[in-house]
């Protein structure tokens, strides 16, 4: 193996990734399930994560582009050169571009995108082109390679191996933090009074409140909630939630960002997510869901999307007919759209913006409004 | 005179192995020559250069396998560092 001159590589082990640009030859779910597949390829074999955005600045921008595209290395039209990615570094750095004069399959009968995601992402974490013709960083594309299942050879394991070590220990031993994350500036205040919430879920008796990259881990048995980075439970979870909930028969808390939604139970996220939120039964129009809160006697989980919401039997495991429904004709008092929203003795307490509505789901009614962060002990 | 068949595929092939290696080898085409020759030092070197890398005989020279990896499809990073 060989790595770029002056061995550059990334200085944190979180990265994120963007796709700026699709081709039209599959449809976006398959690039992003060959870009999901491809991150995973390096995951495993080192302390590396990677999570997506779907706007800013990203560590890994990947874009389909042809011929002379604003770098220096304009691409040559069908066959030749695929694709080409830089090495780790800020800006155009780390980035892929990919030659869509190719033909983009899923399987070999053209250029299998997979692979050759695979390889320019090891370009990307820094590793260069290697002379043995077994190893995914050699050169030149191979289109004979196993597929099923695809393993990386020792060649490039070694590579990776040599910028980043090995995988972190092993899941048996639980990420526990020595101590919360003391808040630093650019970091959310608890006690700021115009302080919001990205999404909020109980978890096994405690209540996680998320903001930006960080939640506040509350507990009935102590007055001082902890403050944590996410990354420091979850590495693979993305910042800036959306919604999250428990489903307490299964000790899973399902978190929602964007299209898709992953399930934790403890530190783990379980394997095969994320998920695209239309496996849940919503409609295609549905991008995204503001909020969400499961009911733990009625088993019937709510989810809040700007004016209306849905409900989902946990039992059938299905969205139920006869949905959406308007929030304000269920919901009355409680103003859209919901930032989040959680259950606590008998009660559901909703938020929007800075302030917070307990909701009585027996008499149907709001019965306090309170500061969002009223659970933060300011 | 017109260029003999055998002649002008080894002028197509010269082309692609110059294309190549410039391309990925930093091979800066050395325009004072008039005669591009097959046997320059300076292409023999980066011919034995992208061999060497590719896993290939070490022979310097426009061989079969050489040119056969060279029309092949691959990844656009250069193989000697720009």
């Amino acid at each position: 193996f060989n790595t770029f001159p002056g061995m550059p590589k990334w200085r944190k082990t979180h990265l994120t990734y963007r796709i700026m640009k699709y081709t039209t030859d599959l449809p976006r779910n398959a690039v992003d399930s060959a870009i999901e597949k491809a991150l995973k390829v390096w995951e495993e074999v080192t302390p590396l994560t990677f999570s997506r955005l779907y706007e800013g600045e990203a560590d890994i921008l990947i874009s389909f582009v042809v011929k002379e595209h604003g770098d220096f290395y304009s691409f040559d039209g069908p066959g030749y050169s695929l694709a080409h990615a830089y090495p780790p570094g800020p800006g155009f750095y780390g980035d892929i571009h990919f030659d869509d004069d190719e033909n983009w399959t899923e399987d070999t009968s053209g250029t299998n995108l997979f692979l050759v995601a695979a390889h320019e992402l090891g370009h990307s974490l820094g590793l260069f082109h290697s002379a043995n013709p077994e190893a995914l960083m050699h050169p030149v594309y191979n289109s004979f390679t196993d597929l099923r299942p695809f393993r990386l050879s020792q060649d490039d394991v070694n590579g990776i191996q040599s910028l980043y070590g090995p995988p972190r220990a092993s899941p048996e031993e639980p990420l526990v933090p020595t101590k919360s994350v003391p808040s630093a500036p650019g970091t959310p205040a608890k006690c700021d009074t115009a302080l919001s919430f990205d999404a909020i879920s109980t978890l096994r008796g405690e209540y996680l409140f998320f903001k930006d990259g960080y939640f506040w881990r509350k507990s009935n048995w102590n007055l001082e909630p902890e403050f944590h980075l996410i990354s420091t439970f979850w590495p693979s979870l993305p910042s800036y939630l959306d919604a999250a909930y428990e489903d307490n028969s299964r000790d899973i808390v399902f978190v929602f960002k964007g299209n898709e939604l992953w399930a934790i139970r403890g530190n783990e996220v379980q394997a095969g997510y994320p998920r695209g939120i239309h496996t849940l039964g919503f409609p295609p129009a549905v991008k995204k869901i503001d909020a969400a809160v499961s009911d733990k006697e009625k088993k019937k989980t709510y989810f809040f999307v700007e004016q209306k919401y849905w409900r989902f039997d946990e039992n059938s495991r299905s969205m139920e007919q006869g949905f959406p429904r308007l929030i304000a004709d269920d919901f009355p008092g409680v103003k859209p759209k919901v930032d989040a929203v959680f259950q606590a003795f008998g009660f559901f307490y909703f938020f929007s913006g800075s302030s917070q509505f307990e909701f009585d789901p027996n008499a149907k009614m709001v019965t306090r409004i309170l500061k969002s962060n009223s659970w933060l002990h300011c | 005179y017109p260029l003999s068949g055998a002649a002008k595929e080894e002028d197509s092939n010269m082309d692609l192995a110059q294309q190549y290696l410039g391309k990925y080898y930093n091979l800066k085409t050395d325009t004072k020559q008039f005669v591009r020759r097959k046997d320059s030092n300076l292409i023999v070197k980066n011919i034995q250069g992208m061999q060497k890398l590719l896993g290939l005989e070490v022979t310097g020279k426009l061989d079969s396998d050489t040119l056969e990896v060279m029309r092949q499809p691959r990844c656009g990073v250069p193989d000697v560092g720009h």
